[in-house]
This record gives C-alpha cells, structure tokens and sequence, in this order.
C-alpha cells in the first residue's frame, strides 16, 4: 500500500533549520535524506496506484529517479515504453522530456495517436564522467510533453531501426 | 563561426574567442542585454586580524572580495536541431555547463555541473556562477521570500539600521528560494533557480549565485565539522542543478518568472511503463 504520511512526517522532520540550511552534522544529513527517500518511495506505490485506476493500465509503472544524469535502466533497454507525465499544477504545461535511451531514432506518438516531434541528441561527457557506477545511455530522446491541470497524458515510444552509424568524412 | 542559439523567442550568442555567453536577446521585445556568464569560487576564510571567524557550514565569509575564476575560456561544442539547441561549455575538469534552448521556449537554460570541488591545494572554495550584463540596477537587486514575496535588496545597506558594512560579500548575500533579479527602466534580467541557494549583486548589472561549497575547517558554531562531504568515491561531491534565464520588460516580468518558478517547484512527475501502450 502507498501512502503519504511518510513522506509528510520526514518533511515535517526536514523542517528543522538544520535540514533546510545544510548545517547538521553528516550523519543527521544522512538520515533526513534517508527519511525524504523512503517517504518518496510510498508516495510512489500511491501515484502509481493512482494512475492505474485513472488510466487502467496494471502494467508496472517505474520512476527515473536519475534522469539529471542521463540513468533509466527501462528506457535504457527498452525498444517500446510509455511515459507518463502527471502535471500537479492548476494550470496546462508543455515541459521538456529527455530520457535516456540507446537508441538513435526513435517514434513518439501522444494520446490521440498522432506523431510528436522528436529527436535523439548524444548524453554530454560531463553526464558521463560523473555516472561510473551504473547507467550507459548514449543519447538522450527528447521532445516536448504538454499536460492538462492536474491531469496527466501517456505518450507511446517505439524504436525505429537505427539508423546506420554517419559515413566517415572523405579524406580532404 | 561562434555559436548562436535562437528560436522565435530568444537569440543567444557566444564570444568566439572566450566560449563564454555574450548576449541575450529577447526577440518579441527586440531588448538586448550584454551577458557574461563565467564560473569563479571565492576562497574561504580560516581566520584573519579582524576576526578569527573562518567560513564554514553556518557562515559564508571569502577571505577575499575578488572570485578567482575557475577558467577565463570555455571549450564549446554546439549542437543544433529542431527541438532542442545546446552549447556544450567545459570550464576544466571540475566544471561544465549545458546551455539549452528549446524549440517553443521564453526561457534560457543553464544545466550547471560542479564538482567534485579540489582541494589538495589547501584553499576551501565557495564556488558562485556570475551573470555580468549592462543593465543599470542602481546597487538594487530582488530575492524572493519562500515564493511569496520579492524583497528589494540594496548593497551595503539595512533597512531597519544603519549598517557598518565589514563583510564585503558575505554582507550582501541574501537567501533565494526561487528566484533573483536585476532591473532598470528598460529591462529585467530574472534567474529563476531549481533549488534555494545564496546569491548578490556585488556590482550593478551583475548577479552571483552560489553553486557549490567544499571547506577544510569548521566554523565553531556547533556542527563540529568541516563542510566537505566526501561523496562515494572520496573526492568530494558533483552537483547538477539548473537556471532560467529570463529577460523581459520590468512590467511584464512578474508574470514570466512566477509561471516559470511553478513550474520547476511543481515540475510534471514522469513514471514509465515498459512495452506498447494499451
């Protein structure tokens, strides 16, 4: 069961001045973060339980947790997926989606069955460098995702053939 | 040729010789600002004549007004497409930056990397990002309250007292939530953050935003502990965050940088399923 309360109690602990400025100890640090992280983990099991009445897909539904580094193990290996984008604001939003994939050309489909624009550009060195212990993505897909207040829209993704690797450049 | 980003919005250029951003245009407007962006860290304080009070976890205090910048030029590759632009800047092996504009989007991205922060040099760093412009902001800059209201911040004064100002940075650093921004009558340069931070305006026209912090001594305020989080590899921690980057009319402002606040603050949650959509 999801719920919550977790997630509440550990914010309501992490409002202590310590936590909102950095200045406790690394220990207390580690442990408002491991109270934020557990309390984030129930309120997944309840978006999750959420979305699949709302939308009635039981499929097992996963949280890129590390999408700032370019890491998603699903996307990653995936050749189809959907992505879900839940917009708790009161208002509509188009908000940029980058996903890590490994692909080189990909199709996105939104609700209505229609193609978005979408393209695959390469995860940066940088992204590299500071992910040594896990995630291998070469490229991001990106493309721009609009959401209704406090409603949510799927998007389909499917792998195209890859492309074949550029021809290399001819000698002068 | 120097880089440009533009879509229908904005149009972004790059110094050629430096890497570094040079302008900003807001092309609705037809308002252009001169911008420098550059990366610099302020070396903490371990005491001095005037107090022996050195930088650490509660306590933000350079043991110089002057930032050493971590490099004067940036390495750039650019790429460009239909959706999305990108700048790559790499500022040494310790920092780089993504300068991102979307197809449809008001706003300019910076996708900031600092880290992990050397030290073996002895000197702990306060590292800050800078926004130079020509913008004539008067000594006054603006840094929001938790969202809700926008203070008016001036350079070395106190609105409740009179100030003898001893800390020439450190004294003017004020707490951002969401947002900072400069202004005149023409234009606003707003940065909105993803995250709070500290941050000033040392000289008109300028913005600072601290980024990142790794300190050798602790500060005798409790904490008992030097401000250096090894990380897991032992070498200090990398840390990624973003800024928008907004230039638009004083009067018009207000409304641009709430709706972009909102929507880093309550930013969309995605979840992914695997297989074919059913």
């Amino acid at each position: 069961d999801g719920d919550s309360e977790t997630l509440r109690r550990a914010v309501g602990v992490a409002q202590h001045h310590d936590a909102v400025s950095g200045t406790a100890k690394q220990h207390v640090a580690d442990d408002y973060s491991k109270r934020l992280a557990v309390g984030s983990a129930h309120c997944q099991v309840l978006v999750s339980n959420s979305l699949s009445k709302l939308s009635g897909s039981s499929v097992p539904r996963t949280y890129c947790e590390k999408l700032n580094i370019s890491v998603c193990p699903l996307t990653e290996s995936s050749h189809e997926f959907s992505v879900t984008v839940y917009n708790p604001l009161s208002r509509p939003v188009d908000w940029p989606v980058r996903l890590p994939v490994n692909g080189t050309h990909y199709t996105v489909t939104r609700p209505g069955g229609s193609l978005v624009d979408s393209e695959v550009v390469p995860v940066s060195q940088a992204t590299k460098d500071i992910r040594r212990d896990g995630g291998y993505a070469a490229n991001e897909l990106v493309f721009q995702a609009t959401a209704p207040p406090m409603g949510f829209s799927t998007y389909s993704v499917s792998l195209v053939q890859n492309r074949p690797p550029p021809a290399p450049p001819l000698p002068g | 040729a120097p880089p440009v980003l533009e879509n229908q919005y904005l149009r972004v250029t790059f110094d050629p010789d430096t890497g570094l951003l040079s302008s900003l245009t807001n092309l609705e407007t037809k308002q252009t600002v001169q911008l420098k962006q550059n990366f610099y860290w302020y070396n903490a304080s371990v005491g001095n004549r005037e107090s022996i009070q050195p930088s650490g976890a509660y306590i933000f205090r350079p043991n110089s007004s002057t930032p050493v910048p971590v490099s004067l030029t940036a390495k750039t590759q650019a790429l460009k497409n239909s959706v999305v632009q990108e700048v790559y800047q790499q500022f040494g092996p310790w920092v780089s930056q993504v300068v991102r504009l979307y197809e449809h989007s008001q706003e300019l991205e910076l996708e900031w990397t600092v880290g992990p922060v050397p030290v073996r040099d002895g000197f702990g760093k306060e590292v800050i990002t800078r926004l130079d412009t020509n913008i004539n902001s008067s000594g006054l800059f603006y840094t929001d309250s938790n969202g809700r209201e926008v203070l008016e911040r001036r350079r070395d004064f106190r609105p409740t007292w009179v100030l003898k100002q001893t800390e020439p940075i450190a004294g003017n650093y004020y707490p951002i939530n969401s947002r900072i921004y400069i202004k005149d009558q023409e234009q606003q340069l707003t940065v909105v953050t993803d995250r709070s931070q500290g941050g000033s305006s040392i000289q008109d026209g300028s913005l600072e935003i601290m980024l990142h912090r790794r300190l050798l001594v602790d500060d005798f305020r409790g904490v008992g502990e030097a401000l250096s989080e090894p990380g897991e590899y032992g070498e200090g921690l990398v840390v990624r965050g973003r800024l928008l980057l907004a230039l638009t009319p004083p009067s018009t402002a207000a409304e641009t940088h709430r709706r972009l606040a909102e929507s880093l603050v309550l930013q969309p949650l995605l979840s992914v399923q695997s297989g074919p959509l059913r």
